[in-house]
């Protein structure tokens, strides 16, 4: 049962001090170590899941395992900083089609392409001058893509990135954007 | 390249002065305009207290004890700038080294997003700190306010009140605080304002159409009730930096629930993430 290690510390973060913070610290450290292995362990129910919903015509290629970024709210994604190419897959939990705005951190512009071939239209902004202060922040990022994906109900798209050109990014903005600074 | 950084779509309008304060939000659908006097970042000064449970207990873990009804904003200046994309426009709002707001609108969206960030909080003058951020609107609320019971049944909260008891006014401002799991709201006959929130936090309506939420604390004595530790986070060299966001629907009482029923869903279902390094071309691996 891989999902055990979650589903139990999801149990224990019920309590009241988890909730709202007021654990002691040493408590704290170990709610944050229960959801972290947890979150590990079914990250792999995940993998398992794409493996059967992304059935693939050539089985001698390998799987190509799918992993969390839990620090995009602070536009922070190491794994694909730097990569000329990374896949974005969401996955819609409810019963109907949404839409959704999908902010991803990079260090190069991309071309992103849907499940169809498609050219994804998606602006390049920079990133907040706060986010990037935020202590402990190891991104290089200095810019995110901007996007809206449509989800079928209870279903995923995969969004594939392909760099544009290999130079990095400045902090340039597109002509059509408008910036005021006061 | 304006005097005003101006937020819309074919649903709101988002008007902000050029000093970076929320000056309204207008609903273009409904025409309903909510005038804001105030936004942004206050603090409470946590009250020290003797390390007892009597009179004299300190605001810690368990209990908030502000030591004065009025707080102090965070800076007495902000600075703003303001992105426009054809799929988001925002209002990057910085108060001071420590608090700052991302105000986004999305197209098509009809719910405006605050994506505030708080910390370190400083402590350099050994005073706790308490956090909040204020919305304050001229919505003639008349002491009520509505708040969720564990993301459940919405209560109606009435300031200085309890349906069971003759309650007596201590603590103007904690008396009136009651968690918000999921939203809050005020409202009068033709306008509510409604705030879905990330996480569980605390909030109340201390005046007539003004909501506060608190979002981050920081405290030097514990309020011994059993937890024997502040809320201090020395752990971490300069205190954490905390990070959620809010979502503001305005709309008419008749219609809001349709607005923050489905949108409470969406944040509590949001769509799952993930990522992959697949060493293929877009041909190959499609």
């Amino acid at each position: 049962n891989s999902i055990f290690r979650l589903s139990e510390a999801m149990g224990v973060v019920q309590h009241h001090d988890a909730v709202s913070g007021t654990e002691k610290q040493e408590v704290a450290f170990d709610y944050a170590m229960r959801l972290a292995e947890g979150i590990d362990a079914a990250v792999d129910v995940i993998n398992k899941a794409y493996d059967k919903l992304l059935p693939k015509d050539n089985q001698s290629l390998p799987n190509v395992p799918q992993f969390l970024c839990q620090l995009t709210n602070i536009s922070e994604c190491l794994p694909i900083e730097g990569q000329d190419r990374f896949t974005l897959t969401l996955w819609n939990p409810t019963g109907h089609t949404i839409s959704h705005h999908v902010r991803v951190p990079v260090t190069k512009n991309y071309t992103i392409l849907d499940s169809t071939g498609h050219v994804i239209l998606a602006d390049l902004i920079p990133i907040s001058e706060p986010t990037k202060k935020i202590p402990g922040r190891k991104s290089f990022a200095m810019n995110q893509l901007i996007f809206k994906a449509i989800l079928p109900a209870l279903g995923f798209n995969t969004y594939y990135f392909e760099v544009k050109n290999n130079t990095l990014l400045t902090n340039k903005i597109n002509d059509e954007q408008e910036i005021i600074i006061t | 390249k304006d005097d005003k950084c101006i937020l819309q779509n074919e649903y709101l309008r988002v008007e902000f002065d050029c000093q970076g304060n929320l000056n309204k939000i207008i609903n273009l659908k409904k025409n309903i305009v909510v005038p804001f006097t105030a936004q942004g970042f206050y603090w409470y000064t946590s009250f020290a207290g003797n390390n007892s449970r009597a009179e004299f207990q300190a605001s810690g873990a368990y209990i908030f004890r502000p030591n004065s009804s009025d707080p102090q904003p965070v800076s007495t200046k902000r600075s703003i700038t303001c992105i426009k994309t054809a799929t988001v426009q925002s209002a990057i709002i910085v108060f001071n080294d420590w608090t700052s707001q991302e105000i986004n609108l999305y197209d098509n969206a009809n719910i405006l997003e605050v994506e505030w960030t708080v910390g370190p909080i400083p402590i350099d003058d050994n005073i706790g700190k308490e956090i909040i951020l204020r919305y304050d609107t001229d919505i003639k609320s008349q002491s009520k306010f509505y708040t969720d019971a564990n993301g459940r049944e919405v209560l109606e909260r009435i300031r200085d009140y309890r349906p069971t008891w003759n309650y007596s006014k201590v603590e103007s401002v904690s008396g009136n605080y009651y968690p918000i799991n999921s939203r809050i709201w005020i409202k009068e006959p033709n306008r509510q304002f409604t705030i879905l929130t990330d996480r569980s936090e605390g909030g109340s309506s201390i005046y007539d159409g003004s909501i506060e939420i608190m979002v981050h604390r920081r405290t030097f004595y514990d309020d011994a009730l059993g937890v024997d530790e502040p809320l201090n986070e020395t752990a971490f060299d300069d205190g954490l930096v905390v990070r959620g966001r809010h979502f503001l629907i305005i709309e008419s009482p008749a219609s809001s629930a349709l607005y923050h029923r489905v949108g409470s869903q969406q944040l509590y279902m949001h769509p799952l993430a993930t990522y992959a390094l697949p060493q293929l071309s877009y041909v190959n691996y499609s």
